[in-house]
């Protein structure tokens, strides 16, 4: 028996909203940890990882480990129907072969419930090894949207360099060249709009803009943005999801043949 | 010439 009461439900549909486009079809495992997901994209360039914690979580009973298959078009589309202030819970039973989605409004006036059948899916967790970077950037996550945005009205692909002056994003394309600098910025009022970086060694990466605009889908979820980057390593961008978790996005750069 | 790598490329299957 799972029962995960998540008071925040618009959360829920953040997160979903974010991934849904990049990957079709994914377990959702439970454990006592929390709820999480890792699933690769269909050309298997990006993985997203993503947990709740299970004390984020206002009631979270989780009798065994449960893994649930869900079509995450379709899962969205049943929490689009969840209002913005509306408390979700999930539910299912071992061994069943559908979830619950319950919505209560906050008054408590309207009680939805969805069922939507679950599917096999074959897939295998990858071990992601624990890595040194060269480089982590905060940045403010609707600049680095912006930027991701706007690189690539220009081309296909970004580089994204980080020396002692700053983060450098760069693109080429049929029309010509773009090139935009973030520096340090640390004097702000409000701790969000902090750009920092911290650079153990200069490093540059090639990376596929289709997928960095497509996990800026996550911006909504949290005001900053971390990018991890270490040479010839898959580049970490990472969403905080409230105070329960994380969103995860892991793309494979473009290295020289 | 770059060339896209594929995740597998970096992660361990179990």
């Amino acid at each position: 028996m799972l029962e995960l009461r998540l008071v925040q439900g618009s959360l829920l549909k953040k997160v979903l909203e974010s991934v849904k486009d990049l990957v079709n079809d994914a377990n959702f495992d439970c454990s006592a940890t929390g709820f999480s997901l890792q699933a690769m994209d269909s050309s298997h360039v990006a993985l997203v990882a993503l947990l709740l914690r299970s004390e984020g979580f206002e009631h979270y009973r989780c009798d065994r480990n449960l893994s649930m298959g869900m079509n995450l078009n379709n899962m969205a589309k049943m929490l689009k129907c969840a209002g913005n202030d509306d408390i979700v819970t999930i539910k299912a039973d071992d061994g069943g072969d559908t979830v619950t989605f319950m919505f209560e409004s906050p008054t408590q006036d309207k009680i939805a419930d969805f069922e939507m059948k679950l599917m096999d899916i074959d897939s295998e967790h990858l071990g992601i090894p624990e890595a040194e970077f060269q480089a982590i950037v905060r940045m403010p996550s609707a600049e680095f949207a912006r930027i991701c945005k706007d690189l690539s009205s220009i081309g296909d692909t970004v580089v994204i360099s980080v020396t002692k002056e700053g983060v450098k994003f760069s693109t080429r394309g049929d029309i010509g060249t773009a090139n935009i600098v973030c520096r340090q910025n640390t004097t702000v009022d409000k701790p969000e709009d902090a750009t920092v970086i911290e650079m153990q060694e200069p490093v540059s990466l090639t990376f596929a803009l289709r997928y960095m605009n497509s996990f800026t889908k996550a911006t909504p979820l949290s005001n900053q943005v971390t990018i991890s980057l270490s040479s010839e390593l898959p580049v970490v961008v990472e969403y905080k999801v409230a105070e329960m978790g994380y969103i995860r996005f892991y793309l494979a750069p473009k290295l020289e043949e | 010439m770059q060339r896209q790598k594929s995740i597998l490329s970096f992660f361990q299957k179990p």
